[in-house]
């Protein structure tokens, strides 16, 4: 509904008074003595007397911010470094005024504060996503980053009262975040990259909030960018704009690579589902993590037995569901039927049009695909225990009757998507990594047809050829392969296929021993 | 074969944390120490 | 063998939109408080000019073996920042003493010639801003309520 009367030049009264409250030096101490003669003025002018007044006043001088941000942008001849000191000379000071409100509302009562906090957010994310979408192509992001990352700062400043509310203002922080995801503000796609890989941010959430519960935020945040970012990566068809977007994602991946191995070894599964499956650099750059706590044996050692690592038997942390992702449950219960019994024996035949039942665009389901692989093998490795993980023991088993169903039964675009799923699986030393390794190298010995050899080489090698780093799972398998006489694998057409081809296969082989 | 990752500007043998001196994901290099705000008595800030 | 998948007609306005927004990408000083004097543009240096930060720069030792005026200056040039806490502490380990009434710093020249609980007069020197030196002060009165 529209503002009550009179309350737009109230309003606009009331935000240069603060502003100019904020930059005297009477504003004492973080503009204590400025804000408390300030809200004053608010109880007197009546603004603090309704929520929604509250809300209205917060909206309004959201909007004008911006538009004072808008008519300095837009004047001519003027530095950039001269435009942000106008902007920011007003931002900063209204950031200060919402950051006081919050610390200081509802006395001892965190509640309050997180709920004048999520509202000034929500009015935030509100007024930017309808900027966003009135102006278009018009659309600065400056006012807008600008709030957001000093409103953190200020909010994440070491003070006893922020402590005892900071995972709840984490919290709101990814929740506004993910609601401005560059699928829905791609206007402001950089200025949110900006902040979810400020150091203050990520600090807060990956290093400093105990118990990894920011963990889980930051890694919906990731994915967000991440599914922006697939349909381009997709076609590899880079506008400047998206090469930048990408370049920067990649900073932020090496970032956590070298601080924060851990998370990506417990979210691989979560990225791997939303990142294309032909982004071969960026996902080998996750996949490689391993825990800092662990010493990887060089891949390239002569005569490594893998099964006599001390890790080799430990189950990874994955902290995706991959359960509740195998529909429809009748699938499912087919599946673990099969598993089980080997029946209903129709299941194999049924499976390669269980995977194509998706309706969004490529037509198999990647992620029931993904989900259906890594599920078949965390069925198998148990039942392995006693005998270990090798090639001779993971066959025959109900498990290898479906890998081997889908490498013969699949179209060239299923097996890709099969093989990559598998592929995923090989990280650092664990159990995954092995079984699925001896999984892979069974598919290639067993297959009787050279075209399945073919693809499993292919999805090895594609993995390999890119820029470093390569996970330690893709290394020891691919040296396995070329190296273990019993998969013959250079008598295989498809390594002369041309001469450049065998040259890279010698030069890899060269590489690995 | 994608991006040489060595020359994204990130020291990436730092026995130290690099997030705490990351400046941007479209910046070439890290922060300079004098770049990072650092928590001092607000009476410090005399300008 | 998966084949380009054409944008859909959501992914060709988000391209649309990232392109506009190329032309303001955001600053890296955007991400941080505004500090007048420190420009974040690292003006061009000669080629041997050391441009990384010189191992221990954290370490308040590396200070300690600075002379006064420069410690000052860092003080002065660079709040804010861990330079100016780092430069602070080691002012104080030479008995510098910031006093928050005067914005100044004080350093006790010789014992004081009267002592309460709230001041004590004697000689001191201070920090002079403006002549970025020390002067000595006869009969200065000293008051307890300093930032130490």
């Amino acid at each position: 509904f529209d503002d009550p009367q009179g309350l737009h030049e109230k309003t606009e009264y009331l935000l240069r008074e603060w502003v100019n409250m904020y930059h005297s030096p009477q504003a004492g101490r973080d503009s204590f003595k400025a804000f408390n003669a300030f809200v004053q003025q608010m109880h007197t002018q009546g603004i603090l007397k309704t929520d929604d007044l509250i809300t209205r006043f917060f909206r309004l001088c959201t909007e004008m911010c911006v538009d004072l941000c808008y008519r300095a942008l837009g004047e001519a001849g003027q530095s950039t470094t001269m435009i942000r000191a106008k902007c920011f000379y007003t931002l900063d000071a209204f950031v200060r005024l919402i950051a006081l409100l919050v610390k200081h509302s509802g006395d001892t009562n965190t509640v309050t504060k997180i709920n004048l906090l999520n509202k000034v957010l929500g009015i935030m994310a509100g007024v930017l996503l309808q900027d966003h979408e009135v102006r278009y192509t018009e659309f600065q992001q400056l006012p807008y980053h600008r709030i957001f990352i000093m409103l953190f700062i200020e909010l994440n400043a070491p003070e006893p009262i922020l402590e005892a509310i900071n995972f709840q203002v984490l919290t709101a922080f990814c929740h506004v975040f993910h609601i401005l995801r560059p699928a829905k503000a791609p206007g402001f796609a950089f200025a949110w990259l900006e902040l979810i890989s400020h150091r203050v941010f990520i600090g807060r959430l990956l290093a400093l909030t105990p118990l990894q519960k920011g963990w889980g935020f930051y890694a919906q945040l990731l994915v967000d960018l991440f599914k922006f970012l697939g349909p381009f990566l997709r076609n590899a068809d880079m506008t400047k704009p998206m090469q930048l977007q990408y370049k920067g994602t990649l900073r932020v991946l090496l970032v956590l690579l070298h601080d924060f191995p851990e998370f990506l070894c417990e979210y691989h599964y979560a990225f791997c589902d939303v990142i294309p499956p032909n982004c071969i650099q960026m996902r080998n750059l996750i996949l490689s993590a391993f825990p800092r706590t662990m010493r990887l044996p060089d891949p390239f050692t002569v005569n490594l037995v893998v099964e006599h690592l001390p890790d080799i038997n430990k189950a990874p942390r994955i902290l995706t569901n991959i359960v509740a992702l195998i529909q429809p449950a009748s699938f499912k219960k087919d599946l673990d039927s099969y598993l089980k019994t080997r029946s209903p024996i129709t299941f194999l035949s049924e499976l390669k049009s269980n995977l194509q039942a998706n309706p969004q665009g490529s037509r198999y389901d990647i992620v029931l695909i993904n989900a259906l692989v890594l599920y078949v093998g965390t069925q198998a490795i148990p039942q392995l225990q006693n005998k270990g993980v090798s090639m001779s023991t993971i066959a025959p088993s109900p498990h290898m009757d479906i890998f081997q169903n889908l490498a013969v039964n699949l179209d060239t675009e299923g097996r890709y998507l099969f093989l990559t799923a598998i592929a995923n699986q090989l990280r650092y030393p664990n159990s995954h990594t092995h079984y699925f390794s001896c999984a892979l190298l069974y598919l290639f010995r067993q297959a009787n047809d050279q075209t399945i050899q073919e693809q499993i080489t292919k999805v090895l090698l594609e993995r390999l050829i890119v820029n470093r780093p390569h996970p330690w799972g893709l290394l020891i398998t691919f040296i396995e392969l070329i190296k273990n006489p019993t998969f013959k694998f250079w008598d295989h057409e498809f390594v002369r296929c041309a001469p450049e081809i065998e040259k890279l296969f010698e030069n890899v082989a060269r590489s690995c021993y | 074969t994608g991006i040489d990752l060595t020359t994204l500007g990130l020291n990436l043998n730092s026995p130290e944390n690099l997030y705490s001196m990351f400046q941007s994901p479209f910046a070439e290099t890290a922060c300079r120490p004098q770049d990072i705000d650092y928590h001092v008595p607000a009476e410090y800030l005399t300008n | 063998p998966l084949g380009p998948v054409p944008l859909a007609k959501e992914q060709l306005y988000q391209v649309a939109m990232l392109e506009a927004c190329l032309q303001h990408l955001p600053h890296p000083s955007d991400s941080e408080r505004l500090r007048y004097f420190l420009p974040r543009n690292p003006c061009p240096t000669p080629s041997y000019y050391p441009t990384a930060s010189f191992p221990h720069v954290d370490a308040v030792e590396i200070y300690q073996r600075c002379g006064t005026e420069t410690l000052f200056f860092i003080f002065y040039y660079m709040e804010g920042t861990k330079a100016q806490y780092l430069a602070a502490k080691a002012l104080k380990k030479q008995s510098w003493r910031f006093h928050t009434k005067y914005m100044m710093w004080f350093q006790r020249h010789e014992e004081p010639k009267q002592i309460t609980e709230e001041f004590e007069q004697g000689t001191y020197i201070y920090f002079d801003y403006e002549k970025w030196g020390q002067k000595k002060k006869e009969g200065f009165t000293f008051e307890y309520r300093y930032l130490e």
